[in-house]
């Protein structure tokens, strides 16, 4: 979901 | 990746290295909150724990390396090297009174109940008051030296970008984390006044701001 990709940020 | 992300990066980096350079070239940490400092580096450390899980790119964890190398090396610059010069009597925010709800909420609100996500949930909502002794520090003491208003003004400005990296990334990818706008926006909020402080005052030329 879109906090998986949250996870590409520092 | 875009332009604000990065730029927002670049400034939080220099931030980091203003006050790390500070500390180390004055051999004097004197005006600097330690708790700020250290719930910074609880921050990156509760954040990064997926270094050692996942790789999502050279640049994302070099950055997290340095960021965590600079947050340590700084806590110990003040409260080992230099505690000598460590103003403890004006560092006296209570910070259970934000680690404590901080935690509690990141049990309550998060996008997964998994210790990674919570840990990342509670380095998400920690950063967003992490600032707040070193502002009641300045508060106290009633004004800051020049290089220590430029490392709050870059810390700032850091997550100001981010802000505007997630309206670009909800409105190119249809990207959004709600737990980080709502956190990002309060820690840019608390940042305002010394915002207001940092520009007026910068122009008058004066050498210390006296925040109210």
């Amino acid at each position: 979901g879109t906090a998986n990709k949250t996870k590409d940020e520092l | 990746m875009n332009i604000f992300r990065l730029t927002g990066d670049l400034s939080h980096l220099a931030a980091i290295i203003i006050l790390l350079l500070k500390i180390w070239k004055t051999r004097s940490c004197a005006g600097i909150s330690g708790k700020s400092q250290v719930l910074f580096a609880l921050v990156f450390t509760t954040r990064y724990l997926d270094l050692l899980t996942s790789f999502i790119s050279l640049y994302n964890t070099t950055m997290k390396i340095i960021y965590i190398g600079c947050a340590y090396a700084t806590v110990y610059l003040i409260y080992m090297k230099f505690k000598a010069t460590y103003d403890g009597n004006h560092d006296t925010f209570r910070v259970e009174f934000l680690v404590v709800p901080v935690g509690g909420l990141a049990f309550l609100v998060n996008h997964d109940f998994s210790p990674l996500e919570i840990l990342w949930t509670f380095s998400i909502y920690l950063e967003s008051v992490a600032i707040l002794p070193q502002l009641f520090m300045i508060s106290k003491t009633g004004e800051a030296e020049t290089i220590t208003t430029h490392y709050l003004f870059f810390l700032g400005l850091y997550r100001a970008l981010y802000l505007i990296n997630w309206i670009w990334r909800f409105y190119f990818e249809g990207f959004f984390d709600m737990i980080a706008i709502v956190a990002g926006v309060v820690q840019t909020i608390l940042y305002c006044d010394f915002f207001y402080l940092y520009v007026t005052k910068g122009e008058s030329g004066s050498n210390k701001i006296n925040p109210a």
